[in-house]
C-alpha cells in the first residue's frame, strides 16, 4: 500500500490494525526488587516488545517499500523512544505509576533500588502527566508513535541510503503521517484556531521523548558495562548499535 | 556491510515473512 494512495482516515485505520499486542513479563520476580531483578525484568520485557515492534513497523503503509538500509537505520535510531511512548500511553490513566506491562506496574519510588533510574522515571512520569493534561487521544498516540519512527533519522539516512528514491518515499511517508495527525485533530471538533496549537503541543513533546530515550540508553549501557544485567539477542544488538553509532 | 554486521537479527526479522510470523 503506497502511503499517498491512502486517505488520512485509511492511514489511521491501518495504524490501528498495526498495533502490537500488549506484552506480559510472565515470570514476575518477587518484591521488593533488587537492582538486578528490576533491570532483568525491564530488559526481558524490552526484548519481547522489540520483536513485536518490528512486526508493527512492517505494517506501517510504505515502510517496507523503503530500502532495507533505511528501515534498519530508522529502527536503530528510535527503538527506545517507541518503547517509552508506548509505556507513556499505557500509564496515562495511572498518575505516579509506570505500567511497563499488566504484570509489571511500578510506583515511582520503586526505582530507588536501581542507581540512576529515578531521573529517567521522573522524565517518563512528567511527560506522561503532560500527555494526560492534553487528554491525548488513542489515534493521536498512534500517529505520534509512527511519526517517531519515520522521523528518527535524517542526514546520515539521506547520505548513506543506497536507494536514493527511498529518501523520497520517506518524505512522502512523513507527509502522509502528518496529514493523518492533522486529520485526527480536525475530527476532534476543536475550533480551527486551536487545532494548530494542539498539533504544536503534541509535536513539542516528541523532543522530551527523545531526551528521555537518550538518558535511558546511557543508563542501560552503564548497567550493562557494570554487569548489573546481562543483555541478549535483539536488545543487545540494538544497544550495541547505539554505542557504535555514537563512536 | 557494517550496518548489516551490526544488525544481523534485525535484518533477519525485517526480511522474514509476514509481521505476525515475527511476533
Amino acid at each position: 500500500i503506497y502511503p499517498n494512495a491512502l486517505s488520512p482516515e485509511q492511514f489511521v485505520i491501518t495504524l490501528i490494525e498495526a498495533e502490537p499486542p500488549n506484552v506480559l513479563l510472565m515470570n514476575r520476580p518477587k518484591k521488593p526488587f533488587t537492582e538486578a531483578s528490576m533491570m532483568m525484568s525491564l530488559t526481558k520485557l524490552a526484548d519481547k516488545e522489540l520483536v513485536h515492534m518490528i512486526g508493527w513497523a512492517k505494517k506501517i503503509p510504505g515502510f517496507v517499500e523503503l530500502s532495507l538500509f533505511d528501515q534498519v537505520r530508522l529502527l536503530e535510531s528510535c527503538w527506545l523512544e517507541i518503547l517509552m511512548v508506548g509505556l507513556m500511553w499505557r500509564s496515562i490513566e495511572h498518575p505516579g505509576k509506570l505500567i511497563f506491562a499488566a504484570d509489571l506496574i511500578l510506583d515511582r519510588d520503586e526505582g530507588k533500588c536501581v542507581e540512576g533510574i529515578l531521573e529517567i522515571f521522573d522524565m517518563l512520569l512528567a511527560t506522561t502527566s503532560r500527555l494526560r493534561d492534553l487528554k491525548l487521544q488513542h489515534k493521536e498516540y498512534l500517529c505520534l508513535k509512527a511519526m517517531i519512527l519515520l522521523n528518527a533519522n535524517m542526514f546520515p539516512l539521506a547520505m548513506g541510503s543506497n536507494d536514493p528514491d527511498s529518501s523520497v518515499k520517506l518524505r512522502h511517508l512523513l507527509n502522509a503521517i502528518t496529514d493523518a495527525l492533522v486529520w485526527v485533530i480536525a475530527k476532534s471538533g476543536l475550533p480551527y484556531r486551536q487545532q494548530s496549537n494542539r498539533l504544536a503541543n503534541l509535536l513539542m513533546l516528541l523532543s522530551h521523548v527523545r531526551h528521555a530515550s537518550n538518558k535511558g540508553m546511557e543508563h542501560l549501557l552503564s548497567m550493562r558495562c557494570k554487569n548489573v544485567v546481562p543483555v541478549y539477542d535483539l536488545l543487545l544488538e540494538m544497544l550495541n548499535a547505539n554505542t557504535l553509532q555514537d563512536h | 556491510s557494517s550496518l548489516t554486521e551490526r544488525h544481523k537479527i534485525l535484518h533477519r526479522l525485517l526480511q522474514e515473512g509476514s509481521p505476525s510470523d515475527i511476533s
